[in-house]
């Protein structure tokens, strides 16, 4: 089963044509896999993605120096994730 | 079973089947269950139908989930399900609507991605078909009808998740619906779920320019969503795919629309902007009872509206 440890979602909100155009660059891009929840369209909607533990730091780095403003909205998916595993296994156990 | 079902929770697949036979046996003079095909896994695939007799009425169809991940689509349409066979007999309006029209439920658009997401990778949205030529598995079945097929916002790439597939309709589960809608033929109404960021859209998403009957769509999407706020403030956006969220080709209600079903509306349900695809199982009965409320004078229209 698939883990998330670490892995964190971030929200942008987009200021500018060029900081568009760098997040449309980094969705093309394969190596750092990210998943992007809501995609870089537009400079009046905000971008969500997840971003793999692996590449946090490059990502958040790489917005940082381009001056792209971002905020963190799930700090670790894995953590989401296990709380809701919990949750199903406590309701499973309440149906029966 | 006697047992009681708990709708404030998520749930396997064998779980909601199980669900769906026992809501039939409760109500068997007004749902059904349905078997319209198999998913690439072989998986049955169940529609519930609302009928109260008739012969082919005009119908409303909706389904939840077609992006497995999406889990809040899936539990809200199982309340909604319960919803409309609690209330039939009792509300009137919905009583009339079903007096006049049936309701098709997919309550697993996309089972084989539901299980997948349950037992290897939670936030799996596309289905599981294997593409030739690549390592990478699925198809994103919203990118895949014949609507704009392979246009902008889809990729050609199989290991994207908006990757488009072969050719349009190339996903069984996506052709299964596309059968069962023209083989009825009489559908007047088509509903997409789908969950995060809180919208409701109409066609179309493949193109930006709007659609002839955008402004009665736009009317009934914002009376919709009036109402669906009056229950707990919630805010949803009202527009053409295109305009309020992305350019997206060979998505579901753009074909039904092209091919006539003027109400085709998809649903973003809630997520607050703080949990995505794990929105917690405590808002589930809250998301679908504040939907249910836009979903019903989507339906009412529907019936009043008749073409």
């Amino acid at each position: 089963e698939r883990l998330f440890n670490g892995d964190q979602v971030i929200r942008v909100n987009v200021q500018s044509e060029e900081q568009l155009q760098l997040l449309q660059a980094l969705e093309t891009q394969q190596e750092w896999e990210l998943d992007f929840w809501l995609r870089p369209v537009s400079t009046d909607l905000p971008v969500d993605i997840r971003l793999p533990r692996s590449a946090v730091s490059s990502v958040t780095e790489l917005l940082a120096a381009h001056g792209v403003p971002f905020s963190v909205i799930v700090d670790d998916l894995q953590e989401l994730l296990d709380q809701e595993k919990a949750e199903m296994l406590k309701n499973q156990m309440k149906e029966r | 079973s006697g047992r009681s079902f708990n709708f404030g929770a998520y749930h396997p697949l064998e779980t909601i089947y199980s669900w769906m036979d026992t809501l039939v046996a409760q109500h068997p003079k007004l749902v059904t269950k349905q078997e319209i095909g198999r998913s690439y896994e072989n998986r049955p695939m169940y529609v519930l139908k609302f009928s109260t007799g008739g012969n082919n009425r005009p119908a409303i169809w909706m389904d939840t989930g077609i992006h497995s991940r999406e889990w809040v689509s899936q539990a809200t349409g199982l309340w909604w399900a319960n919803k409309m066979a609690a209330d039939y007999g009792t509300d009137a309006s919905l009583t009339s609507l079903l007096d006049t029209m049936d309701v098709y439920m997919l309550l697993l658009a996309n089972p084989d991605g539901y299980a997948y997401t349950h037992s290897n990778d939670r936030m799996w949205r596309k289905t599981r078909s294997r593409n030739s030529g690549s390592v990478c598995r699925g198809v994103d079945p919203n990118r895949n009808w014949d609507a704009g097929f392979g246009g902008p916002g889809a990729s050609r790439n199989p290991c994207s998740d908006s990757f488009h597939g072969p050719s349009a309709h190339s996903e069984i589960e996506v052709k299964n619906v596309v059968d069962l809608i023209q083989s009825h033929g009489n559908f007047k109404s088509f509903i997409a779920v789908h969950a995060y960021s809180q919208l409701l859209m109409y066609p179309h998403g493949y193109s930006c320019n709007d659609v002839l009957h955008q402004p009665e769509l736009d009317s009934v999407g914002r009376a919709a969503v009036e109402k669906l706020t009056s229950l707990y403030g919630t805010r949803y956006k009202v527009g053409s795919i295109c305009n309020i969220i992305y350019q997206a080709s060979g998505g579901s209600i753009d074909w039904t629309y092209d091919i006539g079903i003027k109400y085709s509306f998809a649903f973003e349900l809630r997520d607050t902007g703080r949990y995505g695809f794990i929105l917690p199982a405590n808002q589930i009965i809250p998301t679908a009872s504040e939907t249910w409320l836009a979903l019903k004078h989507i339906m009412e229209h529907v019936r009043d509206h008749p073409y």
